[in-house]
């Protein structure tokens, strides 16, 4: 049992490494056992180092760096345990442009393997898209799909 | 597995039978506030059973079905999705349908699933789509607010999940 | 203390239901109490119906339509009882562009008898401002205030 | 009273002494992400004492003073308010200053609160800037993320926000 889990958790927290740096650009992170010796008997802790800064507490990141951190540990388990397809609804809520538009690149490469249904706001992330669609209340209270738009992508 | 299609008619806001395809690749859902954009990603867990009631922000069951102001208030809900087997499903078709309807009576509410038209249980369409590799625990849903659930939570909840996976 | 809670209730409720109908247009809304005849037994709820909407639960509203919602009801108490300066924080997160604006409006217009400051990402927010401060960090680790832009309103 | 600008030393990612001036109106902040937007909230509330460790993202009141990788740890951060006094502060200044200061020693940390340059209590700041209309509860602060709490409260939780105005 211990042997599954050492083996999950070292390959979850390489992917979580490299999928990290590549989503915070000179940052580092790891994912740390609080217990090594038993990792049944306690948790698991992120360090995480966004760009030249200092390994904080996890509660003093910022709303943007907590997306982030949260979204590489999400892929990274995809990685490891890929699903069919994934529903995200507005993940990039937090997120400056620059941030916004560096996780709408990965989704998009990550939509060659999986299929992704995504609710967004955001521009650059309803730009990469492959296809769009519109939501709208006409008619009072009631939904619609206005339409789908391919982007030529 | 992919999903070719949903299908929703009395789902929450969509009172109207509504049709909205998908590719396989990147698809993305945008629309004013309150349009309904969260209510599709709702159907989609309501007929894989991969959430709670209050994951779909409703009391229970029958707070799914259409009501409105003008009175056209149907006693049942029902949302279908279209699926393209690419062989990880085990069926032996290309297409597979999973319809869950719930219905309101008198005499209290009741859920039906079917599997290409079959009356089945919950439980076997989640056998069927815990193959394709959709986890019962919903990993590869994140509901709208919920993204930083991970860092907020505590450190055996965030163990608890490689357990899982393990 | 019945009498002071009541009269501050129906000033509070007025105030909210002229703003909810500002923030959403042909929205209605109004704040009730559980126990009408004794108020400190029970709660306050929200009725609120978004433009041609049923009376929906709370729980079933939408991001957006419970940001606005619950910004009625600071704007509500804020009427009622007014402090001299106020701090959001990424409050327009949730909301699309046309309430993005209508939010910054309102602000604009609050801001003639309060002192306001917003964190904000949202284009209409920023270009609504008196002010808008920048925050940036060059050197690792260090933030520093990059310069204050007047935007000659 | 009007805030007119707020100077941060050595508090949170603000490690050199940094000045920022606010009009009367409508200021905006922004930025990038983890820049600093949210500190400068967080340090309006450490100095007016308006909310808790938690509220600003703190373990306790040392994680507030900056530290970083390259060693220049100061053992204490320092947050000056300078206030406008439009008549409706108890005091008989046209600018009134507030300041927090946290230190670390080897004993453990301390707080220190200064009026116009005098040692106070933080009692003594929060009686001041109540009678300006500042309530304790600190409803004219909406910190990150917490703009639905309201909705998401339970209604008894609701009634009180009235029962306190009242
Ligand atoms: N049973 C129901 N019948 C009719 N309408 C419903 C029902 N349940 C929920 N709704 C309505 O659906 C709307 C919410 O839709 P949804 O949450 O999908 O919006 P959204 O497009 O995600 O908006 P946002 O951008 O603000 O998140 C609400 O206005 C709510 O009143
Ligand atoms: N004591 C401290 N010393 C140095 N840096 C700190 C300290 N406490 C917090 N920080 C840093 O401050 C940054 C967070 O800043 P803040 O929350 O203000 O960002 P923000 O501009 O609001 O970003 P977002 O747009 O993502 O909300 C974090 O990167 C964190 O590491
Ligand atoms: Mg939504
Ligand atoms: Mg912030």
């Amino acid at each position: 049992k211990k042997e599954v889990f050492m083996q999950t958790f070292k390959d979850i927290n390489q992917n979580f490494q490299e999928i990290f740096e590549k989503l915070s650009p000179d940052g580092k992170a790891e994912l740390v056992l609080e217990n090594e010796e038993d990792p049944f008997e306690e948790g698991l802790t992120i360090k995480a180092r966004p760009a030249g800064k200092n390994i904080r507490k996890l509660n003093a990141m910022s709303g943007g760096e907590k997306s982030l951190t949260a979204l590489s540990f999400l892929f990274a388990i995809q990685r490891h345990d890929p699903s069919p397809f994934y529903a995200f609804d507005e993940i990039d809520m937090f997120l400056d442009g620059a941030n916004v538009e560096r996780v709408a690149n990965m989704i998009e490469k990550l939509s060659e393997r999986a299929q992704y249904i995504v609710v967004s706001l955001r521009e650059p992330t309803i730009e990469s898209a492959d296809q769009v669609v519109g939501i709208t209340m006409q008619e009072e209270g009631i939904s619609e799909a206005t339409g789908v738009d391919f982007n030529g992508n | 597995m992919k999903i070719k299609e949903i299908k929703l008619k009395n789902f929450k806001s969509f009172a109207n039978k509504t049709v909205i395809p998908f590719k396989e690749g990147f698809n993305a859902i945008s629309g004013p506030n309150g349009s309904g954009k969260s209510n599709i990603i709702d159907a989609i867990c309501f007929v894989l059973g991969t959430t709670t009631t209050k994951g779909m922000r409703a009391d229970d069951l029958t707070d799914l079905i259409h009501d409105s102001e003008n009175g056209k208030n149907p006693n049942y809900a029902k949302v279908t999705l279209k699926i393209k087997n690419e062989g990880d499903l085990p069926l032996d078709r290309d297409e597979v349908t999973f319809t869950r309807k719930v219905k309101e009576t008198k005499s209290g509410h009741y859920s039906y699933f079917y599997l290409n038209g079959d009356s089945v249980n919950l439980g076997d369409i989640q056998d069927v789509i815990s193959k394709a590799g959709v986890s019962r625990e919903g990993y590869n849903v994140v509901m709208q607010g919920d993204v930083t659930r991970i860092i907020e939570m505590t450190s055996k909840s965030r163990r608890e999940i490689i357990d899982e996976i393990a």
